[in-house]
Formats: C-alpha cells, sequence, structure tokens
C-alpha cells in the first residue's frame, strides 16, 4: 500500500489508492468473463477534472518562480492526461465489446496513472511549498553566522532587527509543517529542535549583550564571552540544519512501521 | 492557488474512485 507522508495528500490519495489496489486484484482474480458496464459517464466525470486540474497545474507552472516546480510539474501533468486517455479509450471499446480484455488492461492502466500522475503533482508541489521554508531557514543561518563580529549596541540592536521576523516566520512556518506531517518521528524532531531554537535565542543576545558589555569595559574575560556567544549560535545553527534535514524527508522509518 | 490545486486533485481522486466502485459493483451483481 502506498504511503503518503503529508495528512493533505493523504486524505486526498488513500481511499483512490485503495480503491486502485481492489480494481488490480479484482482483474486478476476475475478474468471472470463478465461483461463490463457502461462506463462512459464516470470517465467523463475523470476526464473533467483532470483537465480542471491540470488547468490548474499550469497556472501553478506559470505564477511559480521555483525552477525545480517549473521543471517538474509538466512531467506529472502530462502523466494525468495520458492516464486520462487511456480511460476514454478503454470507455470506448467498452462500448463496442463489454468483454474487451485491452479494455480492462488500459482501465487499470489508466486508474494507476491518475493516482501516480496526482501524487507527483502533489508531491512536486509540496516539495517547492517546503524549499519556501528552507529559504526562511537559511536565512536565519546567515544571521547566525555574523553574530560573533557583532560588536556594538547598534549592531546588536539592528542584528536582533534583523533576526526576529525571520524567527517568527520559521517558527510558524516549521510548526505549521509538523502538523501536516504524517510521520511522528520526523514530526517529533521538528518540535524538539523548534523549542531549542525558541529556547535559545534569547540566551544567544544575552551573550552577544555581554560580549558587547565587556568588549567595551576593556576585555577581562572577553576570550570567555565570545566562546559562550559562539557556542550558542553554533547550537542554533545545528538546530536550525536539522530542521532543514529532516523538512527534506519523505521517506517512512521502517522500524517505527515494523 | 494551493488549495485550488488540492480541491482540483480530490475532485480528481474522487472521481476516478467513483469510476472504479461503478466498475465493482456492475461485476459484482
Amino acid at each position: 500500500m502506498p504511503v503518503f507522508h503529508t495528512k493533505t495528500i493523504e486524505g486526498i490519495l488513500e481511499p483512490v489508492a485503495q480503491q486502485v489496489s481492489r480494481l488490480v486484484i479484482m482483474h486478476e482474480e476475475a478474468e471472470d468473463g463478465n461483461a463490463m458496464p457502461d462506463l462512459e459517464k464516470p470517465v467523463m466525470a475523470v476526464s473533467k477534472a483532470v483537465i480542471n486540474l491540470v488547468k490548474v497545474g499550469r497556472e501553478t507552472i506559470n505564477s511559480s518562480d521555483d525552477p525545480i516546480l517549473k521543471q517538474d510539474m509538466p512531467a506529472a501533468l502530462h502523466r494525468v492526461e495520458s492516464a486520462a486517455k487511456l480511460l476514454e479509450e478503454a470507455s470506448s471499446l467498452l462500448k463496442s465489446d463489454p468483454y474487451s480484455q485491452p479494455a480492462r488492461k488500459k482501465l487499470i492502466e489508466g486508474a494507476r496513472g491518475i493516482l501516480q500522475g496526482t501524487s507527483a503533482l502533489l508531491l512536486c508541489f509540496d516539495e517547492s511549498e517546503v524549499r519556501k521554508i528552507i529559504r526562511e531557514c537559511k536565512k536565519v543561518l546567515d544571521y547566525l553566522a555574523v553574530a560573533e563580529v557583532i560588536e556594538t549596541m547598534e549592531d546588536l540592536v539592528q542584528f536582533v532587527k534583523d533576526l526576529s521576523p525571520c524567527l517568527t516566520r520559521v517558527s510558524r512556518d516549521v510548526d505549521g509543517r509538523q502538523q501536516e506531517l504524517t510521520h511522528q518521528v520526523h514530526r517529533e524532531i521538528l518540535m524538539r529542535c523548534l523549542e531549542g531554537v525558541k529556547t535559545l535565542s534569547p540566551i544567544l543576545i544575552c551573550s552577544m549583550k555581554i560580549f558587547i558589555q565587556i568588549f567595551h569595559q576593556g576585555g577581562k574575560g572577553i576570550a570567555e564571552a565570545a566562546e559562550n556567544r559562539n557556542y550558542l549560535a553554533g547550537r542554533m545553527t545545528d538546530e536550525i540544519n536539522e530542521i532543514i534535514r529532516v523538512l527534506q524527508l519523505t521517506t517512512y522509518d521502517e522500524e517505527e512501521w515494523d | 492557488n494551493a488549495s485550488e490545486m488540492v480541491r482540483q486533485a480530490k475532485i480528481l481522486a474522487q472521481a476516478t474512485s467513483h469510476l472504479i466502485q461503478s466498475i465493482k459493483y456492475e461485476a459484482e451483481t
């Protein structure tokens, strides 16, 4: 059985995946010689739904600034369109011969194609959304990288002004993402790392402030203050890097499911 | 656009399920 890594994709595809599996079994067991019904109406409904989905997909491609989405999504759309054609051919064959074996094969291939194409389309879009979150995470990494060159209170104030909205967005987006994931372990890692970032950020700012104060008061203990600040920036960097790593995971932890 | 894509994908999935169910119904009766 296919496994889907987000609740949205699972909610859409899981029911149809089960139906396709049953169709395949039915076909394998059957070879039954039963006449197939007239499928013109339900096939037309599928074709109409494909036309609408492809239209929205093309609009998404045109309006997106993500080159990977622009590259990958057309193939998924093509897959769905080809699958719809197979279903139309099957319907047409069954009209003249309700016992047609090629029609049954085309039905299975078409249903599978719809499932796989829609899955690829949703996955392509989902990955693009994940890349947006990762871009925000990388902005935080860029800010953390300059923490060790901040030597005045004015620069620290600007640093906090720059970092805060970025951290707020990362926090909101990663929290939203973890709620969307079907994989419990990935959810837990994201939550743990996010909590780490939230806890560490005020401590990092505090350590930077202490460093600046010592720096301007003659420098005794400056090495320890710098070391403490760098340690905290490093810890935050590690947490953000782990968030980025887990955001990109789509496969399941086999042990968990075993 | 995101929600529209998800909505249309859902409609397609439901139409495909309905198609397969109508085959089952006829085959099983």
